[in-house]
């Protein structure tokens, strides 16, 4: 389950 | 769906504030909502993508903290973003949706100054070209 503090993230898309 | 059914060009805010309800009585309402609202952003269908932007900026002001986390995140902003590049669904999404999203991102680094992703994300759009003024 997602723990309440998730701060998984991914970088910013280059366009 | 509901909330964003094409056929229907006037809001349902019924619908739409059940929606809201929802995501806040699910424990991974906040955390999923952002993607199915995403998802429906990037519909080839107009009506149906700015009424999830409809639902997307009520859930915004109404869903709590963790959902704020979650739309600051690049996660979900690159895929507002693929909606306005060319390079991915840019060319045929309509006018209409791509400014009503460079509207809400343009409105949120307004709001919340204090997220330096969804800064970043705009600045991006405007050095790439793909945010004017």
């Amino acid at each position: 389950t997602v723990s309440f503090h998730d701060d998984s993230d991914e970088d910013l898309l280059n366009v | 769906d509901q909330a964003t059914d094409p056929s229907i060009p006037e809001e349902n805010w019924e619908c739409i504030q059940r929606f809201c309800e929802q995501v806040n009585a699910a424990t991974e309402g906040p955390s999923l909502a952002p993607r199915l609202l995403a998802h429906k952003i990037q519909s080839p269908q107009e009506m149906e993508a700015l009424h999830a932007l409809t639902v997307l900026e009520t859930c915004v002001n109404n869903c709590g903290q963790r959902f704020h986390n979650e739309i600051a995140k690049f996660r979900f902003l690159n895929e507002l973003i693929k909606v306005l590049s060319p390079k991915y669904y840019g060319t045929w999404s309509s006018e209409k949706v791509k400014l009503r999203i460079t509207e809400v991102l343009f409105s949120w680094t307004v709001w919340f100054p204090q997220e330096v992703k969804i800064r970043d994300a705009y600045q991006m759009l405007k050095k790439q070209g793909i945010v004017k003024e």
